[in-house]
């Protein structure tokens, strides 16, 4: 039997919510350690990984590891239905075709169950090597959404440049062309509006914006985002999901092949 | 013109 509860459903809600659009279909590994889901974009150009540790719900069972392969717009379908205060349960038969969905809100007046098939997928999974990075960049998550949504108007292209102590972000286009510099900031009266760069050698590189604003749809998750860069590696967009009381219970990290000149 | 790559030429597929 499989079972996670989770008093914050809405941190689910919002997991699916930046996936979603990005993979059709996917499946949840889960294990005494927790759920983990990992799975490219149909053009195999982007790959999104989720990390949801056991210990950050408050209630995980899995007396045997389980594959629960689903189609994850359907998940979102049904996640929506459930209120931004509800706890939400998963649970699953260790043979079963099936998962259920337990929506309880607050006021202890309301369940909802929902039952959703689940799918065989032969997922391909990706061997992704722990490479160190020449440039690795925390700034808010807010500021990288506006960002990225902005020079999409310009460009489809962003190419990424990185000094010791700033990041920009260039686009052009037709209409013509557009840059963003962040400086470092000292240290910032509030953590999640700080800009910090840690950089061993500089970088530049381009990347599809397309698939940035996909990975921007993680924003509420997280106040800050952390980037990692090194030249002719994919790079890397994270987001800390860290709870109410600010436990760290998991991740979102997406990586993206770079556009490279022909 | 910059050509996208893709993530198999990067990490390996199982």
């Amino acid at each position: 039997m499989f079972e996670a509860k989770l008093i914050q459903g809405a941190i689910l809600k919002k997991i699916l919510d930046a996936i979603k659009d990005l993979v059709n279909e996917a499946s949840w590994d889960c294990s005494s350690q927790g759920m983990s889901l990992q799975a490219m974009d149909t053009s195999h150009v982007s790959l999104v990984a989720v990390q949801m540790k056991a210990d950050g719900f408050d209630k995980y069972r899995c007396d045997r590891s389980v594959t629960l392969g689903m189609n994850l717009s359907s998940l979102s379908k049904i996640l929506k239905c459930a209120g931004n205060d509800d706890t939400i349960t998963l649970k699953a038969p260790d043979d079963g075709d099936k998962i259920t969905l337990v929506f309880e809100a607050k006021n202890e007046s309301e369940t909802s169950e929902y039952e959703v098939k689940l799918m065989n997928l032969d997922s391909e999974y990706l061997g992704i090597p722990d490479t160190p990075y020449s440039v690795n960049v925390k700034m808010p998550s807010h500021k990288f959404q506006r960002i990225c949504r902005d020079l999409q108007q310009i460009g489809d292209a962003v190419t990424i440049s990185c000094a010791k102590d700033s990041i920009r972000f260039a686009a052009k286009g037709d209409l013509g062309s557009g840059t963003v510099n962040l400086c470092q900031t000292a240290s910032a009266d509030k953590p999640e509006d700080s800009v910090s760069i840690s950089m061993q050698e500089p970088i530049i590189q381009s990347f599809a914006l397309k698939y940035l604003n996909h990975f921007a749809k993680a924003t509420p998750l997280s106040p800050q985002v952390s980037l990692s860069l090194s030249p002719d590696v994919p790079l890397v967009v994270e987001y800390s999901i860290t709870d109410d009381d600010g436990s760290d219970f998991g991740y979102i990290r997406y990586y993206l092949a770079p556009k490279i000149d022909e | 013109l910059k050509k996208q790559k893709l993530l198999n030429e990067y990490f390996h597929v199982f």
